[in-house]
């Protein structure tokens, strides 16, 4: 159960830094705004304020002892790069990155860093798949051309059996699972009906898991 | 296949616009910023320069008649607001808003938005799982206590068979499928041999599920 360390409290660094302490995790906030080191003082393991660019501060953090260190520190790009060439030089062994543009990524990755996010462009994708397919609840890409995805079965399907959709013959899908309510369904039997909010795991290539989308 | 608007042609706007252009959709991209509108008018179906905040300019994009309006307008909250208000007003189906805060979210909720989305905060708490758990390369929640995982296989189990594992009676989990290069291998025998790469695909409790990521 590795111990991480935030530096830069915003908006992303507080959500990420909180998550991991949800998660049960040691995490040491860091910000020079004293004001935010104050206000996640409660919610963080422990915060210290101080300037990531001033590489003596830095050593007497012991960063190296984490299991990853985040910069997320977004619009003042060089304190983001010189703290992230400070890291690498005092040898943190894993350090992400949340950065404004693909430039800044490529630039942030040459000079060391092992992971950059860019949460708004990658929020803005995923937002799409879920505006452009709102009865798709939940999609994991498995590879290049196939996912499991979770979606909400149409009115037009309710109290017909599973066998009746014709997943395998028609759609080459297998259904891993019928999520209903708060139950999970496993490996459901063919003559299993369906309900009205139940929503099904199924997994198969892109193009077929669309074509099922679309036809029901 | 629906139509869909995006005001704000911003890191966010923009991401969300061309995905859903790349999903096969019309779309049609809106910005008060002439530079933006030039840029990306290659890459969306359709762009126009308009101020969103301006009630007769909007009308005459007939908004209504597309499935959704996003409204990817951040830092300048009155300006969202107000176009949130507008929106509504001219009776356009579905609004989906980003905001900064939750605040922000709040405030957008009560005025008629559909959704809001916080980039920020929820690429924060989505790299906190990734960066907590970094052989867990996918994960959907099914339910309040219930997911389904993509795990990678540690090489402790590499050339043990999938029943070696005692996956349903020391965990109660079931393996929907083993994801092998871009092969994906649903339902697999109990004999299966597990190779180096392999992602094993299983639902259980998070409870369960924490527990054999934690034990491999
Ligand atoms: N050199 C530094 N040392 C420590 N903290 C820093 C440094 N530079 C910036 N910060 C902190 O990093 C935080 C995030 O920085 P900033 O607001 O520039 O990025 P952002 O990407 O706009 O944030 P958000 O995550 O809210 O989108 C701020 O709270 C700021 O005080
Ligand atoms: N009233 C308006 N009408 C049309 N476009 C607008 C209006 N106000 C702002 N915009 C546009 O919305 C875009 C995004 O706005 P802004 O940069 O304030 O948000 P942001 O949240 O910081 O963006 P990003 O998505 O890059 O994080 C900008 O390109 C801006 O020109």
């Amino acid at each position: 159960n590795g111990d991480f360390a935030v530096i830069g409290l915003g908006r992303f660094g507080s959500s990420l830094a909180r998550r991991l302490v949800a998660l049960g995790h040691v995490v040491l906030g860091i910000d020079s705004d004293p004001a935010l080191v104050q206000r996640y003082s409660h919610e963080i393991s422990q915060t210290i304020s101080l300037d990531s660019t001033d590489e003596e501060a830095l050593k007497e953090a012991d960063l190296p002892s984490y299991e990853a260190v985040v910069v997320a520190i977004g619009t003042e790009f060089e304190s983001s790069l010189l703290t992230t060439v400070a890291l690498k030089q005092v040898g943190v062994k894993h350090v992400i990155c949340k950065a404004a543009t693909t430039t800044h990524k490529e630039i942030l990755l040459k000079v060391g860093a092992d992971r950059v996010i860019l949460p708004e462009q990658e929020m803005g994708t995923k937002s799409a798949d879920e505006i452009a397919n709102p009865r798709m609840v939940g999609a994991l890409s498995l590879s290049a051309e196939a996912s499991i995805i979770e979606v909400e079965v149409p009115e037009s399907v309710v109290g017909l059996a599973i066998r009746d959709l014709n997943l395998a013959t028609r759609y080459h899908l297998t259904l891993s699972a019928i999520v209903r309510g708060e139950q999970v369904l496993p490996n459901p039997v063919s003559t299993q009906v369906l309900r009205l909010g139940d929503r099904l795991l199924l997994i198969g290539t892109n193009r077929e898991l669309d074509r099922f989308s679309n036809d029901i």
